[in-house]
């Protein structure tokens, strides 16, 4: 996979929780997912929680992609 | 170790979480 695909995906996924086109994901938006995945919103609790490294209640582009590329790689990439 | 185990954890629920985001991409079922 190009670099350029994985950063393509990166935004293509950020958006879809930052559906407001905020430039940040809030827990809130996190939550709204609940309806749209198959996942409980305890998990997306656990989700929003585990990429808000600076635990500042605002996920960035920057942290979403470094937990998107532990998922590809195992390890985070900012 | 009660924190590798979290992370373990962690690393599951993303793991889950991209993949939805990826089927939901591609409208896989």
């Amino acid at each position: 996979i190009g670099q350029s695909t994985i950063l393509e995906k990166t935004h293509e996924f950020f958006q879809m929780c930052d559906t407001e086109n905020k430039g940040f994901i809030t827990r809130r938006d996190m939550q709204r997912l609940n309806s749209e995945l198959p996942l409980s919103a305890e998990e997306l609790e656990n989700v929003f929680d585990t990429l808000d490294s600076d635990r500042n209640g605002y996920l960035t582009l920057n942290e979403f992609s470094s937990g998107f590329s532990e998922f590809l790689f195992g390890r985070k990439i900012s | 170790d009660p924190n590798m185990k979290g992370g373990a954890a962690n690393e599951g629920v993303l793991a889950n979480f991209f993949n939805s985001l990826l089927s939901k991409k591609t409208g896989a079922p």
